[in-house]
């Protein structure tokens, strides 16, 4: 009972959190001290089945917290892919960008979500937007020591070029 | 970033730690 319907929603209760929207619907969108909505700390924590049913109710994917965290960015750092699928499927903004210039494909790269990674690439995210301090996906995952994912990287703009 | 119930989830520095570019 002391839990706010956002630490529900990250706890993964979609029974508790249907309970709360039950007697106040206006919980569902609501924003946090920092502007994050339980749809945004389902994502981060990877709750899945939350993140469907509040989808579900109508909530707005597209809410982005006072920096311009996204659930979609959220979702990305966290390497949670079906749910990225999801958001995506809404027709979020692939290419959101937050407070240090972070788009989803730079927080899959530095979470080295291989996963997430690709299915940006493949619902067209944008590799050419570089992070505040000048870093692209690229780039990042050069630094970082990703190799994986600079191969996946450099063989999705090898296929952009492709006469294919 | 460590998640906890009892504050916002955080979205880290994207290049903390990297020299600039």
């Amino acid at each position: 009972d002391c839990l706010s319907i956002h630490q529900l929603a990250a706890q993964g209760d979609v029974c508790q959190v249907a309970v709360h929207l039950n007697k106040d619907c206006s919980l569902l969108n609501k924003q946090d001290d920092r502007g994050f909505t339980p749809l945004m700390w389902a994502a981060a924590f990877g709750e899945k089945a939350v993140v469907d049913y509040l989808l579900a109710e109508g909530a707005d994917p597209k809410t982005v917290a006072w920096e311009r965290e996204s659930a979609l960015t959220l979702a990305s750092m966290g390497g949670f892919v079906d749910i990225v699928k999801s958001l995506l499927a809404l027709g979020v903004d692939i290419n959101t960008y937050d407070w240090n210039g972070g788009t989803p494909i730079l927080y899959a790269v530095r979470g080295n979500h291989i996963q997430c990674v690709q299915e940006l690439l493949d619902r067209g995210a944008d590799l050419t937007i570089e992070s505040d301090s000048g870093y692209s996906p690229t780039a990042l995952a050069v630094a970082l020591g990703h190799k994986k994912i600079q191969k996946v990287l450099e063989e999705h703009v090898l296929q952009l070029y492709s006469p294919d | 970033s460590q998640l906890s119930l009892y504050c916002s989830p955080s979205l880290p520095n994207i290049t903390l730690g990297l020299p600039a570019t």
